[in-house]
């Protein structure tokens, strides 16, 4: 799991 | 950002516009499920806690912000303005079995346990059983208005969309979410039976009416 640190979609 | 992302976005903001103009125009919300929208009031304002944290870009703030706006002048015009024209007798679907065991699995299965994760996970699960009430008012009442089925195809398409951006997103980026993929997926395969009737149906002009 690679999510950015902050969710970038929205 | 990619097209397909970019797309889902907009039409998404075309079915809020499309609920919206729906309202005004007719000034009245028969047809819409009142419980929908405040499930969906719940998970742009759980997802979007970071709105004043995180700035992302001009675009995904100003997102935010329309859909937290219009999101709760929809449940104003529902529950205040038009109040008159709201059915809520066959909007009489209980969310509090949906709330409940979606709130259990933000706690169990997250990406972090710490609060902003856990609210966003949430979210992310309410979002993909947000529209259960509007499908099922429309399964009791047999028939949706044209422009309400124009408002579920654009809403069901802005996921699906979604899934197109994140399998992009894997191959180009590397990036990969389960979370928000498989509920995505779920959240999809939902609208299934209503693209079907939507695509058989008010393609051709014909309203949609479910054998009550």
């Amino acid at each position: 799991y690679n999510n950015r640190e902050e969710h970038d979609e929205l | 950002m990619n097209i397909f992302r970019l797309c889902g976005d907009m039409s998404h903001l075309a079915a809020i516009i499309i609920l919206l103009l729906k309202m005004w125009k007719t000034r009245s919300v028969a047809g819409i499920s009142g419980k929908s929208q405040i499930l969906f009031a719940t998970v742009f304002t759980a997802r979007y806690l970071d709105l004043f944290t995180s700035f992302i870009s001009i675009y995904n703030t100003c997102m935010k912000v329309f859909f937290i706006g219009t999101v709760y002048f929809t449940i104003y015009l529902i529950y205040m303005k038009f109040k008159a024209t709201y059915d809520s007798n066959h909007d009489s679907f209980r969310v509090e079995f949906l709330i409940v065991p979606v709130g259990g699995l933000a706690f169990l299965v997250n990406h972090e346990f710490a609060p902003l994760e856990i609210i966003w996970t949430f979210s992310i699960y309410l979002e993909s059983v947000a529209i259960l009430p509007q499908l099922f008012m429309i399964s009791k009442t047999g028939e949706a208005e044209t422009i309400t089925s124009h408002y579920l195809f654009a809403l069901g398409s802005y996921r699906a969309l979604y899934l197109c951006n994140w399998i992009y997103r894997y191959y180009a980026e590397g990036f990969f979410d389960l979370i928000a993929v498989v509920a995505g997926v779920v959240q999809t395969i939902l609208y299934c039976d209503f693209f079907y009737l939507y695509i058989t149906k008010v393609m051709k002009g014909k309203k949609i009416s479910l054998p009550a």
